[in-house]
């Protein structure tokens, strides 16, 4: 009978995932892998490429070639557009925060906790279970982006200028190490609830009741991948070791963020994401 | 903490209307 409330718990989860994100991993493979013959993305891989695809970054609905504004001499220079860009990224990732908010929320329990607990394990877990998404839109030559009808290349985000060119490097390695565990949206679903309710954050006030629901997530969380990956035992195991990698990654990107603040003085961040980070490690 | 998170605050409190981002 326990199991079969953990299959339940499981089958819940990935329903309000399904429900909560508009890209999953599944159609983003898709995409990546060329299935998609009909729906390929549009491809940003130099200064001109972005200055095309630029108005479209975060529509979810890209004019096809031939309702695409001829571009002209009203190009902004590359300067403003690579600026630019940066800031579609911060709304595409405030917006990203409300549906992991949405997402938690169908997690059992979560909304039961006090109100604070529930601020703070979404402070702290916000940025992981971003990272953990963005590495099912990656490989290892680039990215998609723009609810997945734009692949932006690693090697032109490499060639952004001082400090931004640097700051995904980290996060592709991250992804091609985490996207050999092949995990799948049902999988994700579960470990992104774990991830949440993490019960050694930083100033919860109560600690147990988050314990007791990650118990509960992590048990149904090793049934599903024993059941999903019946070749690789070690899985539950190796998944779990990924939350620690995860830490050092969001605390590298965190100290990032802070120097940028200091040599950027144009660079504002989005509200949200400032409420986030700020005090975050 | 709510005081310091009021956009979160206000994300978990909303329960399917949009929030202004």
């Amino acid at each position: 009978p326990e199991s079969a409330d953990l299959r339940a718990l499981a089958k819940h989860l990935y329903e309000s995932y399904l429900k909560s994100f508009p890209l999953t991993k599944a159609k983003a493979r898709a995409i990546l892998s060329g299935k998609n013959s009909d729906n390929a993305p549009f491809v940003i891989h130099d200064m001109r490429s972005l200055m095309e695809g630029e108005q479209f970054v975060n529509c979810r609905q890209i004019p096809t070639q031939e309702h695409r504004p001829v571009m002209g001499a009203l190009h902004p220079p590359p300067d403003e557009a690579e600026l630019r860009f940066l800031h579609s990224c911060q709304f595409r990732s405030a917006e990203a925060v409300s549906e992991v908010t949405e997402f938690a929320k169908s997690i059992p329990g979560f909304v039961n906790l006090d109100l604070n607990d529930q601020v703070t394990l979404l402070k702290y877990a916000m940025i992981e279970v971003l990272f953990i998404m963005m590495a099912a839109l990656m490989n290892k030559d680039g990215t998609l982006i723009s609810y997945g009808q734009i692949f932006m290349t690693r090697e032109f985000l490499k060639s952004f200028r001082k400090p931004f060119g640097e700051m995904m490097e980290p996060k592709f390695e991250f992804s091609i190490k985490f996207n050999l565990l092949e995990l799948d949206d049902s999988d994700m679903a579960l470990f992104l609830s774990v991830i949440i309710l993490s019960g050694d954050r930083p100033g919860l006030l109560n600690v147990k009741p988050v314990e007791d629901i990650q118990e509960t997530l992590l048990r149904s969380l090793e049934l599903q991948l024993k059941m999903n990956h019946p070749d690789s035992p070690q899985l539950f195991a190796k998944v779990l070791q990924k939350m620690t990698d995860l830490r050092q990654l969001v605390s590298d990107h965190v100290q990032s963020i802070q120097l940028l603040k200091q040599t950027e003085i144009d660079m504002c961040l989005h509200p949200l994401l400032q409420e986030i980070m700020r005090d975050l490690y | 903490l709510k005081e310091k998170h009021k956009i979160l605050h206000r994300l978990l409190q909303n329960s399917t209307s949009p929030v202004d981002l």
